[in-house]
């Protein structure tokens, strides 16, 4: 089975 | 102050329409290059990027750069009250407690005006890379949109794979498989029906089915759709707006076996 990733694991908060 | 004609009301209310399942209280960034609207859904997976360029309206005036914050629900029960080819007029002040909206059909002569209500909002920006894909798809709109609908009834998640011989959605679910196939072809009379793909390498990816179908609501402002896919980075889904403007998401892909 494969996790959902969230976004701030590839875009970084500014 | 803020003053931004739009010809026809149409295209803010299928852009707020397309949203707002998705993400509830944004700001629109006004500044003098545009309005601008970056959000993440709840579960920060997946993030909605709205450009509208100071080219998509006439006249557009913007003296100082303001963030409007504002309800989705709220603004489409305001929009809800413009007619699609009413020109609509959004104002406010530079430091505003209210967004002023007037539509006007000229036709009729009817002038209707709203004021909604401003909140603070204080969001959270993730900064986007540019990035080079390697793979990007052009299609139609609507066929994408038939494509997670018909794949969402059997999964939910679907496996893009793209190729130079095309891009195939595939799943796998409780009462079976399914997968379509699209191959690139030129339509020279019909170029919406267009579907073209450059590839530098190849890709398969995994995303929720829930989130693209819920993109896919913006169909109706644009014919065509484009999808930009690397290995292990978000897809983007893309929907091109008149003059340079667009309506643009992210979403985090699944990962695992």
């Amino acid at each position: 089975t494969s996790q959902q990733a969230r976004l701030e694991g590839f875009f970084k908060p500014i | 102050m803020l003053e931004a004609r739009l010809e026809q009301a149409d295209l803010l209310k299928k852009v707020v329409d397309a949203i707002k399942d998705l993400v509830q209280d944004c700001n629109f960034d006004c500044n003098d290059s545009g309005v601008a609207l970056q959000a993440m859904d709840n579960s920060h997976v997946a993030l909605v990027s709205m450009m509208l360029k100071a080219e998509s309206f006439s006249p557009y005036r913007c003296d100082r750069n303001v963030a409007l914050g504002v309800n989705l629900t709220s603004l489409t029960k305001v929009l809800r009250a413009a007619q699609n080819e009413d020109i609509l007029t959004l104002k406010a002040e530079d430091a505003p407690d209210v967004l002023n909206l007037v539509f006007e059909n000229t036709d009729s002569d009817r002038l209707s005006e709203y004021d909604l209500k401003l909140m603070d909002i204080d969001q959270e920006h993730l900064g986007i890379p540019d990035t080079e894909y390697a793979a990007t798809i052009s299609l139609p709109s609507v066929e994408f949109r038939r494509i997670c609908v018909d794949l969402m009834a059997l999964s939910e998640s679907v496996s893009i794979e793209t190729s130079k011989d095309g891009i195939k959605f595939s799943c796998a679910g409780d009462i079976g498989n399914g997968a379509v196939t699209l191959r690139p072809n030129t339509n020279v009379e019909k170029p919406d029906q267009n579907v073209e793909i450059e590839l530098t390498e190849p890709v398969a990816l995994t995303f929720s089915l829930k989130y693209l179908v819920n993109f896919c609501k913006a169909a109706g402002l644009s014919k065509t759709v484009k999808l930009c896919l690397s290995n292990e980075v978000p897809l983007l889904v893309e929907y091109a707006l008149a003059g340079s403007s667009y309506l643009r998401f992210y979403l985090a892909p699944k990962i695992g076996d």
